[in-house]
């Protein structure tokens, strides 16, 4: 099955 | 002082009808440059990111930066009150802790005003880095909504294949699959209606059907819609904002455990 990431973990905090 | 004068407040208003699905409050950032606003969903799965460029208002008056936080349900309920022709008008003094929203109808003989609690949020903001995406393709944003309303009947989740024969919208479930198919169509005396591919290399990637219907939302702000992909790279969803700037969404890929 499939899984979805967090957009956090592609695009870092600031 | 902010000042923001924007003559079609419908523009604005269909800003807010886009991403009230995604959001329930957002920082509104106002700086000389305009307005921006980035805030991801609940489920940090996908990220707003709007930009309204000072020059693209009627007024504009920023002297000093001015986070403003809103409910969007709140700001929703306000703009319900203005009408489809009216100019708004937003007002906040340097720290204050209220916005003003000021409407006036085109013959000048109506006007209303609103004012609204800002509230203090978190901010978190997210470095997008410069992607060079494998495959870029504009189509007509109504095509688009509803190629993702249709699919959406058949599963959770649509993959979006791009090769150079043009691009493959697909979803499977319970009940069967769906398959929509759209090849590069150039009209050069209608370039709203064109379907344009611009493919590095072909790229297929699967995403959850709930969200990009929640970005179809912005549908009335365009008339084409553009999408960016790249292997292991959040989609990116842009509405173009006719003279004012754009709409964004960032929408991460389902992928394999």
């Amino acid at each position: 099955s499939k899984h979805q990431k967090s957009i956090r973990d592609y695009f870092k905090t600031n | 002082m902010f000042e923001a004068r924007l003559v079609n407040s419908s523009t604005f208003r269909k800003v807010l009808d886009a991403i009230k699905d995604l959001l329930n409050e957002a920082s509104f950032d106002c700086s000389e440059n305009g307005i921006q606003l980035q805030a991801m969903d609940s489920s940090h799965v996908s990220l707003v990111s709007l930009n309204l460029k000072s020059d693209g208002f009627d007024k504009f008056r920023c002297d000093r930066n001015l986070t403003m936080g809103m409910n969007l349900t709140s700001l929703g309920k306000v703009f319900k009150c203005s009408g489809a022709d009216d100019t708004v008008t937003m007002k906040a003094q340097d720290y204050a802790d209220t916005v003003t929203f000021m409407f006036e109808s085109k013959k000048q003989d109506k006007i209303s005003d609103y004012e609204m609690k800002l509230m203090n949020l978190d901010q978190e903001h997210l470095g997008i880095p410069d992607t060079e995406f494998s495959c870029i393709i504009k189509m007509p944003s109504i095509e688009f909504a509803r190629i993702i309303r249709d699919l959406s009947q058949f599963g959770e989740s649509i993959v979006i294949s791009c090769t150079k024969e043009g691009v493959k919208f697909s979803a499977q479930g319970d009940i069967g699959t769906g398959n929509v198919k759209l090849a590069q169509t150039h009209n050069f005396d209608k370039e709203e209606e064109s379907v344009t591919i611009d493919l590095q290399e072909p790229v297929a990637l699967t995403f959850a059907c709930q969200y990009l219907n929640s970005f179809t939302k912005a549908t009335p702000l365009s008339n084409q819609v553009k999408l960016s992909m790249c292997e292991n790279v959040p989609l990116v969803v842009e509405y173009q904002i006719p003279e004012l700037g754009h709409l964004r969404f960032y929408l991460a890929p389902k992928i394999e455990e």
